[in-house]
């Protein structure tokens, strides 16, 4: 499953 | 992005405005922790690390940019500007903050979702800032009643990571495989500090006086 990121958060 | 990331991004960048209104206007710190603006301070700086090797939108990199300059604004006024440093308050705001560094290093160094340098520098912020607001919260107690516009800048740093969570449950709900546990425990302790704040806020509040 593809990981999703939280980087593109502050 | 979503709505409650939007509002979450709004509320913090309001907060800092705030402080800075009552900082650079009023030239006071009273009531303001300087421990707790070096710890955010250390959080900022240890969470964009990435800001200059990935880039994710205009909007997050002029965010980064407000968060980290800002703070470290904060720091070097309270610090260094005369007529702000005399406002501040040494004796009261005691807390022993560096004692909550090691532990949230020594944390995300055992817990982290990738063990790379950046990412558990990033996770070392997200447990700092779940504990930044401590010393803000014990000097609140000491110094009993405080203006409006430190009360103002409590609640909105209080309230950011809250919308923040309901950015995570709408993306729980909308993007496949959404979790990270990590973030979300840090984001719930961090909103749960304010919780005795929040409450004699909205008493205060109702009632129409300042935050006592």
């Amino acid at each position: 499953p593809t990981s999703t990121t939280l980087k593109d958060e502050l | 992005m979503n709505i409650f990331r939007l509002a979450g991004d709004m509320t913090h960048l309001a907060s800092v405005l705030v402080l800075l209104l009552k900082i650079h206007t009023i030239k006071s710190c009273a009531g303001v922790s300087l421990r707790t603006q070096e710890l955010y301070a250390i959080v900022f700086a240890t969470r964009y690390l990435d800001i200059f090797t990935s880039f994710v939108s205009v909007y997050n990199t002029f965010m980064k940019l407000v968060f980290l300059g800002s703070s470290f604004s904060i720091v070097w006024y309270m610090r260094y500007h005369k007529a702000v440093h005399r406002t501040y308050d040494r004796e009261q705001d005691t807390f022993r903050h560096w004692f909550l560094v090691l532990p949230c290093l020594v944390l995300a160094l055992l817990i982290h979702e990738k063990f790379t340098f950046l990412e558990v520098l990033w996770t070392f912020s997200l447990y700092l800032e779940a504990v930044a607001i401590l010393p803000q919260l014990v000097l609140l107690q000491r110094t009993r009643n405080i203006d409006n516009l430190t009360g103002q800048y409590i609640f909105l740093l209080g309230g950011y990571r809250g919308l923040y969570i309901l950015n995570w449950i709408y993306r729980y709900f909308t993007e496949p495989h959404f979790v990270h546990w990590i973030t979300w425990i840090a984001g719930l302790v961090q909103t749960l500090l304010y919780a005795d704040f929040f409450y004699y806020y909205f008493l205060r509040f109702i009632g129409g006086r300042g935050v006592e």
